[in-house]
This record gives structure tokens, C-alpha cells and sequence, in this order.
């Protein structure tokens, strides 16, 4: 099994092979990759070892096929069905977002509470009401619910996301969430990413 | 010093001890702070006692003293004067939440590069031409820019926030970014959360 530290670092190498490969080099050392990545090229070679692929003495490594191996390590060979809920000033943004399906993160749907946004059509996705979350979860086979509902609404909504047996959720919401057994959670922490900033702007 | 991990684990501290406090409890047993945290007791422990902090055996740990600390530890105790770089989805979604000025990180300014974007005003708060980032940071005593420019532009806008003396960056765009020397830098990368929930769901 690969570590957690490994497997968010993955995404990180993925993005910089891509720049690379974009670059028209086809091979890149530890070295390089460190200065790019900004992780320590022992690290890197670890990281890269899990995979078996070692770089050759003076050549690097290759890049197209570290950056196919890994992006199915990370499971991008196929698309993943999302919904976003709550339809505010956060999830109309990221419904806006191009990446996420550059990424293979389709949002195939959109929820709220919120009669007034309830039947809006935002980049050609629906808003269903909040209430029809299992039904529409179920038939357009929603894989991960991206929460961005005000806090204190946070952990009903998650509870709604297991009951519709959608088996991942990303937070956004500022509170720690009880998914539910069964659920994948990653959650992000917006003010404590301030506050890690903070912490070290103190001690200048 | 504190590590980081620990120091992350702070502001998750902070935010449970805010609900615990305004749900009239007064003191937190470790055991209960592990449950609504999802980190294990053991490590509660031991983050808590690098801060000289002791719960009491039976009593547990009171609640409005550890956060007062932790606020100090963070350097919650003032304001940070921040400005958004890039006024677009996410852009203006940051400005419209409130929830940074709650937490003491107060948006004072945002720039962008668009033409018909520069001299608008979202929540009291003006945008500027990027080219003048340098004096309006400077007059404003910017401390944190928050990065949401399109990725082949965040590099560049990087730099000049290392130029106009801008301490810290909060980074949205997808794209690993070489600061300048002396500018501490935290990243938000929304794919990689999304890539850490399919590295997990392939495996089910
Ligand atoms: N705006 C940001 O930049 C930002 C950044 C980081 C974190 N967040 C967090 O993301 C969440 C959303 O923030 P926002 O600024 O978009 O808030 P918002 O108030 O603009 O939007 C919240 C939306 O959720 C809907 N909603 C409320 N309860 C619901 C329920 N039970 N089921 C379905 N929908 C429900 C509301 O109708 C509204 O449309 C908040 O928890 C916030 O703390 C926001
Ligand atoms: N929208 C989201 O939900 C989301 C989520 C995660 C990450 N991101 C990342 O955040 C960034 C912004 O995303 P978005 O959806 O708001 O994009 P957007 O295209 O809507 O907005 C980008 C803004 O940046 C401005 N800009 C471009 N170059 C600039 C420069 N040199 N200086 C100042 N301003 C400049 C543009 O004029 C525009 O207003 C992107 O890098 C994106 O990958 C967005």
C-alpha cells in the first residue's frame, strides 16, 4: 500500500510531468524534479520507487510514461460523476470551472435547499431540490458530492449523501464532518490555510 | 518548534473548541476531542502538550483557555490585511465570504489584469489594476495575497508579490509555484483532493 504523503504528492508530480511533456522534453532526473516540485529529490526518487520505475543513471526518468502510470494510480482513466450541493457563491464557481472536467470530475448535477434556485440550469446543469438527492444520485450514478453548504447545514446534507449512497464527499464547509461508515471525506480547510499562514507571518 | 502536521491540526482544534463553547460545555475530555476530530486520542495528547497543556484526569481539558491559547499560538490575536489577485468565479466568490473576516484575514483589495474588471467595487471593496499592486500593497500594508489567475498566469503575478513586498501567498491556480525568496507560500489544489478521492474509490 502506498502512504497517504505519497499519494497526495502524486498529484503534484502529475501536474509538473505535464508541464514537461507540454515543454517537449521527454525525460527529466530527481534533480529537476525536485527544484520543480519543491519536495527533496531523495523523496522524490522514494515516491517514485512505490511505482518501480527507477531512473537511469545520467538519463532521468521518462516522462509520458510515469505521467500514464500515474494517472492510473490515481484512478483517471475514467470519469467520475459529481454533484455539487448548495448552489451558492462557492458552488456556482467551481460549477464554472473548467478544470474539474479537464480532470475527468464531470458534475452531472447540482442541489439546494433554496426554492429560488431550485429549477435554475447553470453550464447545462440541472439545480434539483436537496430532497431529490437519492433519487437523482441513483440514476445518474453520482460517485462524489462536493458539499458547499453553509456549516451548520453541513453534517444533515452529509448524512443525506450516505443515505443516497454516494460514496465520497469533498467539504467545503468549515466544520469537521461524521461522513458516515462508508464514505471517503477529504475535507478543505479554506481558514486553515489562512491560519498556517498566519502562524508562521507572526514569527518573522 | 512546532511541526507542521501539528500546526494544522490546530485550527481543527480551534474550530471544535469554538462548537464545544457555544454548545455550554466547558471542559473536553481528550477521548471526546478525538471523536469529533476523527484524530486519534494519543495524538491529541501529545499536540495539546506542546503547549504546556494537561487535561486533568477525569476533568479534562478546559475549553475557553486552550482556545484563547491556540488563537495566540496561530496569531489570531490581530488582523491580516489581504488582497485577491484575480476577480473572476473564484475570485469573487473569496470576496463575497464573510467567513475570512469572522476568522481576522480582512480582503482590502483585489486586483485583476481585465480591463472592464479594473475600477469595479464588490463589498465595499475596490479592484485595481495589477499594475499597481505594488503601490496599493504597499499604502494598505497587504500581508496575504490569495492567487486565483488562470494557471499560466500565476507564476508571474508570483513574482510581482515578491516585488511589492507581500509576505505570503495563498495559491488557487493548479500550478506548483517558485515564490521568491522570503515569501512563505500555501497551496490549494482542488484537483488533488478530487485525485485523493479517486485514488480511494478505484480501490473499493
Ligand atoms: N465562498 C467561498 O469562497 C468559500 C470559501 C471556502 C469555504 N466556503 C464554505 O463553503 C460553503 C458555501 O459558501 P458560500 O459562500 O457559497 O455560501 P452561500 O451562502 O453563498 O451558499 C450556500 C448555499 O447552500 C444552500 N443550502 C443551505 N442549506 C442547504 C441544504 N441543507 N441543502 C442544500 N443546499 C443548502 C443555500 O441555499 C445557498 O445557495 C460555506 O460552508 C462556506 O463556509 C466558502
Ligand atoms: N473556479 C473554481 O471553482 C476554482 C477552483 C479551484 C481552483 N481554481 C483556480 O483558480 C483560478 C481562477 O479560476 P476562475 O474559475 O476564477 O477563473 P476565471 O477565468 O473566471 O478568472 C480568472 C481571473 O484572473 C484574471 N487575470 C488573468 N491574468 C491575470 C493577471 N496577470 N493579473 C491579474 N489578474 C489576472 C482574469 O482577468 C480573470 O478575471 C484558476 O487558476 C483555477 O484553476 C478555480
Amino acid at each position: 500500500r502506498i502512504p497517504v504523503s505519497t499519494v497526495n504528492r502524486l498529484s503534484l508530480y502529475l501536474r509538473v510531468f505535464g508541464q514537461i511533456e507540454a515543454g517537449g522534453q521527454a525525460t527529466v532526473a530527481s534533480r529537476e524534479l525536485a527544484a520543480l516540485t519543491g519536495i527533496n529529490p531523495a523523496q522524490v526518487r522514494k515516491d517514485l520507487a512505490y511505482f518501480g520505475q527507477f531512473g537511469r543513471r545520467g538519463v532521468g526518468y521518462a516522462v509520458s510514461g510515469l505521467k500514464r502510470e500515474i494517472r492510473c494510480i490515481l484512478g483517471l482513466e475514467r470519469d467520475y460523476a459529481c454533484a455539487i450541493i448548495g448552489m451558492g457563491h462557492l458552488g456556482q464557481a467551481l460549477l464554472m470551472y473548467k478544470g474539474l472536467r479537464d480532470q475527468g470530475f464531470k458534475v452531472v448535477a447540482a442541489f439546494d435547499s433554496d426554492p429560488d434556485k431550485i429549477h435554475w440550469e447553470l453550464e447545462g446543469v440541472p439545480v434539483y431540490d436537496i430532497a431529490e438527492l437519492k433519487t437523482v444520485a441513483r440514476e445518474l450514478n453520482v460517485e462524489i458530492a462536493i458539499l458547499a453548504v453553509p456549516g451548520p447545514a453541513a453534517q444533515e446534507v452529509a448524512e443525506a449523501v450516505a443515505e443516497a449512497r454516494i460514496p465520497a464527499i469533498l467539504n467545503f464547509a468549515p466544520v469537521p464532518l461524521r461522513p458516515g461508515p462508508g464514505v471517503l471525506l477529504r475535507q478543505v480547510d479554506l481558514a486553515g490555510e489562512l491560519e498556517a499562514l498566519s502562524y508562521r507571518l507572526q514569527k518573522l
